[in-house]
């Protein structure tokens, strides 16, 4: 599973 | 986007917005911790450091601003507005919350998923608000009677993340790409089941109608 480090969520 | 995580920022809101009315109709914060609401203010400003460089969503650049703006008005009335800040009793809010920052600070150092400044930071936002509540429930405790907007308030802080944990569940079964965030997951349980005792306390009041009171 590939997931870009940058956090999306608040 | 899903249900549960728009449902989860929609009760954040909910509850900074039942604090801010409560502090600005009634012009007083009587029961509300302080110290709290600096460690949340701390929270979201070591959390949204890329709130300019680093563009997600207009939704996500929106909330946070919202977030931040609502978290350092809340200290502004509680500390600076010459009305609200009298009734603010620093003798019951005595949580030494700064007990609380450094352990996080230092667990985001050794612990984090990568080891840059931005990242270390957002990852103390992640620690310091699962023990930012403490301050706040222990000053319930103490004040016996807890009025509405209070109870509401802590509720709807408790049950936002509990919303998120939902929405962890959802993504990593609906979403390919979503990989494991075990410091999110961890952090947001710990969150939630601080809220455990007093979600009991304030669901039985709600239902048997009487005033929240915690037990001692």
């Amino acid at each position: 599973k590939v997931d870009d480090a940058s956090h999306d969520e608040l | 986007m899903n249900i549960f995580r728009l449902a989860g920022d929609m009760t954040h809101l909910m509850s900074v917005l039942v604090l801010l009315l409560k502090i600005h109709t009634i012009k007083s914060c009587a029961g509300i911790s302080l110290k709290t609401q600096e460690l949340y203010a701390l929270v979201f400003a070591a959390r949204y450091l890329d709130i300019f460089t680093h563009y997600y969503s207009l939704y996500n650049t929106v909330m946070k601003l919202i977030f931040l703006g609502s978290s350092f008005s809340i200290l502004w009335y509680m500390k600076r507005h010459k009305v609200v800040r009298r009734s603010y009793d620093k003798d019951q809010d005595t949580f030494r919350h700064h007990f609380l920052v450094l352990p996080c600070l230092v667990l985001a150092l050794l612990i984090n998923e990568k080891f840059t400044f931005k990242e270390v930071m957002w990852t103390f936002s992640i620690y310091l608000e699962a023990v930012a509540i403490l301050p706040q429930l222990v000053l319930l405790q103490r004040t016996r009677n807890v009025d509405n907007l209070t109870g509401q308030y802590v509720f709807l802080l408790g049950a936002y993340r509990g919303l998120y944990i939902i929405n962890w569940i959802y993504r990593y079964f609906a979403e390919p790409t979503y990989s494991t965030h075990w410091i999110t997951w961890i952090s947001g349980l710990l969150q939630t089941l601080l809220y455990a005792d007093f979600f009991y306390y304030y669901i039985n009041s709600v239902k048997n109608n009487v005033r929240l009171q915690l037990p001692a």
